[in-house]
């Protein structure tokens, strides 16, 4: 099946997302 | 607005942080106390943003993230079969690098770092003593010898630790559990 994989950068992009 | 910014990310784990302090007048599962669950990276930010660095925590503490379900110790079911990649840092370590490799830990594992081995990741501790901290990945299967190897080839290598200075080793629960003493259980696998 799908994972959701996420990138280091595209966690740390959301790290001050309001 | 964009739908991006009203939509949380979701994960595919829920997690749960876990926090221990040493109070020694308590039973060591009184003592291990959970803090928050999350399924999404806007709540795992927000949580990790409000908590205290692992380097301001006193000796003696520990913080845990684990897939929701599974209690950071031993004995859970999902952990007994299975054993640890544990990281003693040295004390140069621990005063450059703790906090960034405890947060390099905690996206590696939230955001499935591992591919197909992320199924066998449990959690990661963290523990935080004078004697020197340890950062620590749980997988779930000692038999799953090559996803245990591939978890520790890629945790390594997102940490960044030069490949022939530093050697990590992967220690099974059940030895842990028997050894004596400051004695550390044997690596049953070392990359």
């Amino acid at each position: 099946g799908t994972r959701i994989i996420y990138e280091r950068h595209e966690l740390l992009q959301l790290r001050n997302s309001p | 607005i964009s739908p991006e910014l009203l939509i949380k990310h979701p994960l595919q784990n829920s997690w749960t942080l876990w926090f221990y302090k040493n109070d020694k007048q308590k039973q060591w599962e009184e003592n291990q106390r959970e803090i928050s669950t999350f399924d999404t990276v806007e709540d795992f930010w927000a949580l990790y943003n409000h908590i205290e660095a692992a380097s301001r925590l006193q000796s003696g503490c520990d913080y845990s993230l684990f897939k929701a379900g599974i209690k950071p110790m031993w004995e859970d079911t999902k952990n007994k079969s299975g054993g640890r990649w544990l990281i003693n840092l040295t004390r140069q370590q621990c005063i450059n690098d703790l906090d960034s490799y405890w947060l390099e830990t905690l996206l590696c594992l939230v955001g499935e770092a591992f591919d197909e081995q992320s199924d066998d990741i449990c959690g990661t501790v963290v523990q935080i003593r004078t004697k020197g901290d340890k950062l620590a990945v749980w997988t779930g299967d000692l038999r799953n010898n090559d996803g245990i190897l591939k978890i520790g080839m890629k945790y390594k290598e997102r940490l960044g630790l030069p490949n022939k200075v530093c050697v990590m080793g992967y220690q099974a629960h059940a030895d842990s559990m028997v050894i004596c003493g400051s004695m550390p259980a044997q690596n049953r696998f070392t990359v």
